[in-house]
């Protein structure tokens, strides 16, 4: 466990605490991507069955099953008891046009042609596009609240900081996972432009709002 | 090297 590794983990679970703690708070789901949400859940779902397989650490087992009850919670509170304040008009992104051409790649090009592993490597496919429903939802209505910006900086950060630990592994380790590091990227690319909104206007105190 | 995935990440 590197230092990249860890607070790309720690990242991961901010934005899974904020966006919880946003919802719950304001007693609303406005201006988040239930599709997004649920996408995600299907992913920690599908990737953590390792779950019942094999142990690694009290670490891991931990966050695994932190992650996945985090995601199954912030599901039932966009879709059952914030029901009212979800927005779904906005949130309109077809996610068939992710989950069937990534089920499709999962099953051509995968690390072993398993049950597991077909599973897992959709969960990582999957993961990098899953953040489109809500990017797209941001892009419609244009602007996004603060909170969910912060988000959305610390959702993107968690890859980022992957990479880094990816890299760091490769010269340290040998270790290199291909399938992972392209979905890294990918997942990355698609937060840049976000970065670039969040550095430049959230971190000065303004709204995200785009040009209309 | 292309080795398979690291079973530690999450």
């Amino acid at each position: 466990m590197n230092i990249f590794r860890l607070t790309g983990d720690l990242s991961h679970l901010a934005a899974i605490i904020i966006l919880l703690l946003k919802i719950w708070k304001t007693r609303s789901c406005a201006g988040i991507s239930g599709k997004s949400q649920l996408l995600f859940a299907l992913v920690f779902t599908t990737r953590y069955l390792d779950l019942f397989t094999s142990f690694i650490s009290l670490y891991n087992t931990s966050m695994k099953l932190i992650y996945v009850a985090c995601s199954y919670a912030t599901v039932y509170l966009i879709y059952m008891k914030f029901k009212a304040t979800y927005d779904g008009n906005h949130d309109t992104f077809r996610v068939e046009f992710l989950v069937v051409p990534v089920g499709g790649l999962s099953f051509l090009v995968n690390h072993d042609f398993s049950p597991l592993e077909i599973l897992w490597t959709f969960s990582i496919y999957l993961e990098s596009v899953a953040i489109l429903p809500q990017l797209f939802m941001i892009s419609k209505t244009g602007e996004a609240e603060t909170i969910t910006t912060h988000y959305l900086f610390f959702l993107g950060l968690y890859r980022a900081l992957y990479l880094i630990n990816w890299i760091w592994r490769y010269y340290f380790e040998g270790f290199f996972d291909l399938i992972a590091v392209v979905a890294g990227v990918v997942q990355t690319i698609l937060y840049c432009d976000f970065f670039y909104l969040y550095v430049t206007k959230v971190l000065k105190g303004k709204k995200l709002s785009l040009p209309a | 090297c292309h080795r398979k995935k690291a079973k530690d990440e999450l």
